[in-house]
């Protein structure tokens, strides 16, 4: 009685979908588009292969609230093993990427909400077709989500044999959607992703019959994301629990040296000491009282190495200033990338580059172009950390600066953890110590924009003598 | 391998905290107070009781992050009955509030939030009592969250008589938290809280051993909200299929006048005619495309009385001016109800509210206070609908108000559903038929703010001849 009852987190993200992007056909469209392709340039870049994703939307049907779509992605990446595909397609949070290593996804979410939302809007189930890398065969699944159990259904699955060595995914989802209002965000998506990834071949057939293809113009990967030991810092109670469960026999200095990165004998040791707990106890048999001392000194351990961000890929300066010049051709360009930082636990890296001049449209306010770990971010400019950072924190007219001005500014955060504000990842949130690295980067690229600005000032005025 | 696996939701919201507006400790002790206040006023006002709420936050011990503090509240509301209190607190996606009756609650997420970020930084369990309004025991229950499996863990349960017939709930948790950087937002929720309730008492002690009694005022509740039936057009294949499998051996004629408002006999009637579907035919036995169809017809049928707003609960302009008088002294105030309007189905009524001159500060652009369902939203402005009408469709000067000026808005949107933008409930996103009342809404208040200004002005010229 008095209506108490439990949902699953499909029907919970079914009966919010506005929370993870979903909010009316046209970003909805959007939401499915990215959220596939995120997931191959994730299947691809992380496995050392050269992206090449294919993406189609065709209109089927045209009606009062925009259209029916067919929307197909296919990849060449590592593919998925037969027996995780239904899950990973139609059990919401099941992913691959709860792990601590830099990728696109993070919540297990993205593929489902397309899914779920097709089947909601136009009773189609899902058509998923896997070559797993090393596999003879290729899987075909059709799909449904038992949304009140958050299960799988199964409608179709069969095996063929993969004669020619192909590898990758492909996902077909007939879905509601809005191409005429989403139509310029797909495009400035898809454009936006391929500015920063030269080494992807993106083609995209769009449902006006038009196709347009982004050509690998570089033969080689950046260095891949690696996976990380959590650092001391980002402890808290639940996790140092987990981490004992899975090590309860292990004496705890052995678990601390194990499972936590820059955390060696010695320092294992002086950890424990502070703490007041024998080094040699066995991690099961701590006290609820020991391990929340100990969590506490770990958080505020001082002689711990920061976290480390050789494992992280950021984009770097030839890839930030070669897709700005290919873009802009502007007059001038530059770009930073900063040394790491930590919040949370989390290292995270900031880079910035600038382009101003040339071709670069006159704009009111600077033209901001946001990535969070190689995402493209377009929406909720307005509750993005960056934008916070550029109202509340530039004077541009210090740099020389005056607008109407010809300026682009690009920002890129990569991390372990992106503290997204929402599941729909468009604006990412103002964390102190990510804010203060954005702040810096953009006052450091500003600098040598004003010394050109000032420099090429000089020229004209030793020209008009 | 390859690291597949699901999390239940408790784990996705513990990795994900900052989606539900526990970004750092200023942020969680905020959300902590807000979420058992919220839940304190869905449990009085919405069953004919004058909310009598006591909030107390005691500092128990300063660490370089912040504190550690006891969090309690209390209530004289209907009480939970005692099976139901250990999901109500440690089962997340549990709620009693999944049904279509407009009430501050919605996600069966809140209290859980606060107890699992109260376990994970400091350990201790949540302590919840109940007194359930008709029980003539007194229940007291220690909880706390198995993360891994989202189930309650029950550490220690008692009865005792309830000899004085008390009702309400009270809940204490022992939390992480930061009072000096959350102090100002606190008391300013509290205190638009009480704004808008005059008909609430509630009294708040802070750590500095402060405390404050906000009155009650008036001794009347407003007319609670009700529950409704879907309306036709908000109806989606899950949602009819569903219907269908609780109504299997009904006619289908007879299910839909029973499952949806504003369907009588002959609406229904018509509906399946233009649908093809034998009114007479078991609602079980209508096969996927049937459905299919009979929600496309629902969704576009004309005939249909939109959707009923006369149980929404709105604040009204008694209570609005009442308000802004209270807290501003404006030389000029006024309210304005909309008559309800509807978006994907569900109902809803836009308010607002103008402060003018008198002791309002002067400010450089409207000092906005926002509030949805009756709750005060503080955060994320930037992202909200009402300050992108505002910024985008409010041109100040065309009503004679020229910046810096003494201008408050108040504005309330009350619904069956409100899309709110994030699990943390601070932006409601723009929806665009919530924007189009909000922008009809608040030129209306304007236009009688320029009578006014522009009678004012008359007065003087006349007065300096
Ligand atoms: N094209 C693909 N190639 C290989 N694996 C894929 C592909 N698409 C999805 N997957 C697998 O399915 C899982 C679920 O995808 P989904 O998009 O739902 O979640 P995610 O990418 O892990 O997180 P997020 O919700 O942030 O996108 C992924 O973790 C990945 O393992
Ligand atoms: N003070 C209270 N008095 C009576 N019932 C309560 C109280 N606090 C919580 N509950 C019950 O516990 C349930 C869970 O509360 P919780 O705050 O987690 O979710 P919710 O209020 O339903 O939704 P939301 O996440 O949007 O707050 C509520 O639906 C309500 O039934
Ligand atoms: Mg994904
Ligand atoms: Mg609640």
């Amino acid at each position: 009685e008095e209506g108490f009852k439990a949902i699953s987190p499909a029907e919970f993200f079914y009966k919010n979908k506005e929370l993870a992007g979903f909010s009316n056909p046209a970003r909805a469209l959007y939401q499915t588009i990215r959220e596939l392709i995120e997931n191959s340039l994730d299947a691809t870049e992380n496995y050392g292969i050269l992206p090449t994703v294919k993406v189609s939307i065709r209109e089927l049907e045209k009606i009062p609230e925009g259209g029916y779509y067919e929307v197909v992605v296919e990849d060449n990446g590592v593919g998925i093993p037969p027996k995780y595909v239904p899950q990973a397609f139609a059990q919401l949070l099941f992913s691959s990427k709860y792990v601590l290593r830099q990728s696109r996804g993070m919540f297990g979410l993205g593929a489902k909400m397309a899914v779920l939302y097709a089947q909601i809007t136009t009773g189609q189930p899902a058509d998923v077709i896997v070559a797993p890398i090393k596999s003879k065969h290729i899987y075909s699944f059709k799909l449904k989500i038992d949304i009140k159990e958050n299960k799988p259904v199964i409608l179709s699955f069969s095996v063929t044999s993969n004669l020619h060595g192909k590898h990758g995914t492909l996902v077909r989802l007939v879905t509601l959607g809005d191409w005429s209002r989403a139509k310029q965000r797909i495009y400035e998506y898809i454009k936006r992703t391929a500015i920063i990834a030269p080494y992807a071949e993106i083609g995209f057939r769009d449902p006006e019959g038009n196709y347009i293809l982004f050509e690998r113009v570089i033969d080689k990967l950046p260095p891949p994301a690696r996976e990380i030991l959590p650092h001391p810092h980002g402890v808290d109670i639940e996790t140092l629990k987990d981490i004992i469960r899975a090590k309860a026999s292990k004496p705890i200095v052995e678990t601390l040296k194990e499972s936590f990165q820059g955390v060696g004998e010695t320092t294992a040791r002086r950890i424990l000491e502070e703490a007041k707990i024998d080094p040699g106890k066995k991690s099961g048999e701590l006290t609820d009282m020991e391990v929340e001392v100990l969590v506490k000194t770990m958080k505020n351990f001082k002689d711990v190495k920061p976290p480390r961000a050789d494992y992280l890929s950021y984009l770097g300066n030839e890839i930030i200033t070669a897709g700005l010049n290919k873009v802009f051709e502007p007059e001038f360009v530059y770009a930073t990338t900063r040394k790491p930082s930590v919040y949370e636990g989390h290292a995270f890296i900031v880079e910035v580059g600038l382009a101003y001049g040339g071709k670069v449209p006159l704009v009111e306010k600077p033209l901001v172009l946001r990535y969070a770990n190689k995402i493209p971010l377009l929406y909720d400019e307005g509750s993005d950390v960056v934008i916070k950072v550029l109202n509340e924190s530039i004077d541009f007219s210090v740099y020389e600066i005056e607008f109407p001005a010809p300026l682009v500014i690009l920002t890129h955060i990569c991390s372990t953890k992106i503290p997204y504000k929402g599941v729909g990842k468009e604006a990412v949130a103002d964390v102190p110590e990510i804010e203060k690295e954005l702040e810096n980067a953009i006052r450091d690229s500003l600098r040598e924009l004003r010394s050109y600005i000032l420099r090429k000032r000089k020229e004209m005025e030793e020209i008009e003598k």
